[in-house]
């Protein structure tokens, strides 16, 4: 995957982490200490359509856009910047009971983003 | 809603100002972590948990990490939940537990395993016969009802471990399990189950958020 830096506009991957305890939630949640809650953004053009993450290597983005120019105006629909891979989100945290409850919750972290 | 003018909100072409939507996301994330838990609202700590206690708890949670390639196949959520028992009615020969589970969805838990963890603190050389009793509340009756006993014997002083059976489980599942410890001896002057700061018994038990049966009306 491709994180977003700079000016790019291409499909990336952009970090954004949340820090329990700026959001005054220290308390609570024992582990771990934020929660990182990327996301995906950026364009997908149509020669890099279909082409979710690293497989997109620059010849074959190359190739893709001479048969994308031969092809122009015959593709239908858009391709959007979505996860391409994702992990679960450990928590171990208080309930109301004060009972103590460790748990994943699957798919919380998006790890690469590419284009549908 | 986030400003897009493209047919597919993560194909905008203007660059994405972080900073300016920092609020939103922040909510988002506070939204999509208490909705994952199926928690309307953060929890209140009531009852703060003393770091001894803690910490005994979480080398009993930090055992061997099983593959996550098992949960990602299995989309049924798994919990281990530590329950640290209120000392109820109690006396020198026996120790009344109180557990409090949630209810994690309207559909309760499923107990896939659960443990006592209590420590026993004997002089030395000495062993111990005691008592295990699970009590329940039954439907319409106010006093807890003896559902079953196991007998223990304990030859050291330390933490000791119980498996406990189906019907403490259902109990956990109900959302309240009372446990009674009974040690034998009448020379006692003082328990043996030690519940202090750092020796607080406690339940681990191994959940998955369970399906309540749906009753069709016929």
């Amino acid at each position: 995957g491709i994180n977003c830096q700079g000016g790019s506009r291409m499909c990336c991957r952009q970090e954004f982490f949340v820090d329990f305890r700026e959001i005054g939630w220290h308390d609570w949640i024992i582990q771990p200490e934020g929660y990182a809650m990327n996301f995906c953004t950026g364009q997908c053009p149509l020669h890099v359509a279909g082409m979710p993450g690293i497989s997109a290597s620059f010849h074959t983005a190359v190739f893709n856009l001479l048969k994308a120019n031969t092809a122009a105006g015959t593709t239908i629909g858009g391709s959007c910047c979505v996860p391409t891979a994702r992990r679960p989100l450990s928590l171990l945290y208080y309930d109301r009971d004060s009972n103590i409850v460790k748990t994943d919750i699957p798919d919380m972290v998006v790890e690469a983003c590419g284009c549908s | 809603n986030l400003q897009t003018d493209g047919p597919c909100p993560a194909c905008w072409g203007a660059a994405f100002d972080l900073e300016s939507q920092r609020e939103l996301l922040l909510s988002l994330a506070k939204k999509s972590i208490l909705n994952k838990l199926h928690l309307s609202q953060r929890p209140t700590l009531s009852r703060p948990v003393s770091r001894a206690a803690l910490k005994t708890a979480l080398q009993r949670l930090h055992g061997p990490r099983r593959q996550e390639t098992v949960l990602e196949h299995d989309p049924t959520q798994e919990y281990e939940i530590i329950s640290f028992a209120e000392t109820g009615l109690s006396s020198v020969n026996q120790t009344r537990l109180d557990f409090h589970f949630p209810d994690r969805t309207a559909g309760g838990l499923e107990v896939q395993q659960a443990h006592l963890m209590f420590f026993v603190q004997l002089p030395s050389n000495a062993t111990q016969t005691m008592n295990m009793r699970v009590l329940v509340l039954r439907q319409y009756d106010t006093n807890l009802t003896l559902t079953s006993q196991y007998p223990l014997q304990v030859d050291a002083s330390g933490w000791h471990q119980l498996l406990l059976g189906p019907e403490a489980q259902a109990a956990c599942s109900q959302g309240h399990l009372t446990l009674e410890l009974v040690t034998e001896s009448q020379a006692a002057h003082r328990s043996v189950i030690l519940g202090g700061f750092s020796h607080r018994p406690f339940v681990a038990a191994r959940v998955r958020a369970g399906h309540k049966r749906r009753v069709h009306r016929r």
